[in-house]
């Protein structure tokens, strides 16, 4: 059987295959197993968080950090714009794909989690904080 | 007897990026 990989001190450990997440709901699901719909749902009881799609508008070698991968993304209804520098095997998960990777090679290598080739266009899962209701905009008590 | 080993459980907004916009934005 192949070894299992082995979580190295800087590679985040809950991407490993087989890693236990537990969803708003209080389910349990491996990282493998997670889809859309639970990342909906849980935010949907969480509250406070809110599911944004994360469009990918550009893919390049980051400038600033070798060996890291800028990703470049329009954000929300407002697609506002949001660089983030990563390993290129960092998965993120695309509605109604799953996991993808700038690298699925070394993703499968370091984390054992199967990964698409996450491309430009590719619509990501991301949170932000649920926008507070502005005073004058909360419902005055009954 | 072996001690029961944990398994460490992830919260589900541990996996997806927290990607608010900047203020320049």
């Amino acid at each position: 059987s192949s070894l299992a990989p082995v979580p190295a001190p800087c590679n985040p450990s809950h991407f490993m295959k087989g890693a236990i997440i537990q969803l708003a709901t209080g389910e349990l699901k491996r990282v493998e197993d997670l889809q859309t719909q639970d990342f909906v749902r849980s935010a949907e009881v969480s509250g406070g968080l809110k599911i944004d799609s994360s469009m990918v508008v550009d893919i390049r070698a980051s400038q600033q950090r070798p060996g890291l991968v800028s990703l470049h993304f329009n954000v929300g209804e407002q697609q506002s714009k949001v660089t983030i520098d990563v390993p290129p095997e960092h998965p993120f998960f695309v509605f109604g794909q799953g996991w993808s990777s700038c690298s699925p090679e070394r993703t499968a290598q370091l984390y054992g989690l199967a990964c698409h080739h996450l491309q430009v266009g590719d619509v990501c899962v991301s949170i932000t904080l649920q926008q507070q209701l502005q005073p004058q905009q909360q419902k005055q008590p009954q | 007897n072996v001690e029961p080993r944990s398994v460490p459980v992830f919260p589900w907004h541990s996996l997806v990026p927290f990607l608010a916009p900047t203020q320049s934005d």
